[in-house]
């Protein structure tokens, strides 16, 4: 996965993501696909979640997925979450779970019940921040003011660090894939250096919605495990996403 | 760009989306969260249920690649249904009206919610 927060010069943000999964659950020889992948795509659907007729939140899923991967609050913040591999990873948050020790919560209900219920981006961002998890996560949190984006890198107890958009430090975007953003990436899945490099060639003068789906759709952060691209802009409470193929040669991942 | 990692000159002008790399738009859908948490799933996975069940098909398949005897697929039809019950609310209550609206197994439906927990295996 790959997911960007930016900052354009009127102070507004834009948050993109590409949401890749099916690493190694089986490749289709014949047609250079992942199955999984390929099986995900006819169910990526957007969902408009209301309450009194009025909507409380929107987000991009995969139908029978009752949990958040992508969503906004419109006006208010926009929340992506990237996978984050550790030894001490979900298996042992289920392990608990099943001898009964139930104070995690699993990450995708975390999401929903951020989207459902925060009603401000510090709200969120402590939230997802503070609350226990059965399984390690990147949460990529965008708000509706200058200065409001960030990376909360999540261990299943602790924040472990929190990045934020920084323009005095001409930080004006952050960008997350599937790294420890003070690591380097694993060299053979290195699709940090190329976004960056992107990013930075648009420059904060033409950052755009239309320009942050370029970066998205530059392999290899476009790769054979993207199943969709989302745009969102928080100031217009707008979501976009399409369903996306990787024409060859692109990378499996 | 032609040797792996097939990275690419920075793209432009690819939005608004078109040609190779564009597969479709998505579809939009209401869920009315002031219906029962067992309900709310139920158009949407009226109109999805072929390809949910395409898509649990698959993970089957997987499975029983890893564990040809079927027993990893049995447990998760076994076991996991009682996880349901563990889980909190409306999530637990929502994943059973997706199994009964769509005919696939309970067990199955936890575990593609779960998945992202399971995966880190």
């Amino acid at each position: 996965c790959t997911s960007v927060v930016a900052q354009d010069q009127k102070g507004n943000l834009i948050h993109g993501r590409n949401l890749d999964f099916g690493l190694f659950l089986g490749w289709d020889v014949k047609n250079k696909s992942w199955i999984i992948s390929e099986k995900l795509k006819p169910l990526v659907v957007n969902l408009d979640f209301r309450k009194n007729n009025k909507t409380v939140f929107k987000s991009t899923n995969f139908a029978g997925y009752v949990g958040m991967l992508t969503g906004i609050k419109p006006h208010v913040f926009t929340l992506t979450m990237n996978e984050r591999f550790s030894l001490d990873g979900g298996y042992i948050g289920i392990l608990e779970w099943i001898m009964g020790q139930r104070d995690g919560m699993w990450m995708s209900f975390l999401t929903r019940s951020v989207l459902e219920n925060a009603t401000s981006y510090k709200e969120a961002k402590n939230q997802l921040a503070l609350t226990k998890m059965l399984a390690p996560a990147y949460f990529i949190l965008g708000g509706n003011q200058p200065g409001e984006g960030c990376i909360i890198t999540r261990s299943r107890e602790l924040s472990i660090d929190v990045l934020d958009i920084d323009v005095k430090l001409d930080r004006w975007y952050v960008l997350e894939t599937n790294y420890d953003h003070w690591k380097e990436p694993f060299f053979l899945d290195d699709r940090r250096t190329p976004a960056m490099k992107c990013m930075n060639k648009t420059t904060q003068a033409n950052i755009s919605v239309k320009t942050l789906y370029d970066v998205l759709s530059t392999k290899p952060m476009l790769n054979k495990l993207t199943t969709y691209t989302t745009l969102m802009q928080v100031s217009e409470g707008k979501l976009e996403s399409f369903i996306r193929d990787c024409p060859n040669p692109c990378m499996p991942w | 760009q032609f040797v792996p990692p097939y990275t690419e000159d920075c793209r432009t002008g690819m939005y608004p989306p078109n040609g190779p790399t564009f597969r479709g738009p998505v579809s939009w859908y209401t869920i009315d969260l002031d219906l029962p948490p067992s309900k709310r799933w139920t158009a949407l996975i009226t109109d999805k249920k072929t390809e949910l069940a395409g898509m649990i098909q698959a993970i089957r398949d997987l499975a029983n690649a890893f564990v040809p005897s079927g027993r990893l697929i049995e447990l998760v039809d076994i076991m996991l249904p009682l996880m349901a019950d563990t889980l909190p609310s409306p999530f637990g209550e929502e994943i059973k009206g997706i199994a009964d609206a769509s005919g696939v197994p309970l067990g199955e439906v936890v575990l593609f919610n779960i998945f992202y927990e399971v995966f880190t295996v």
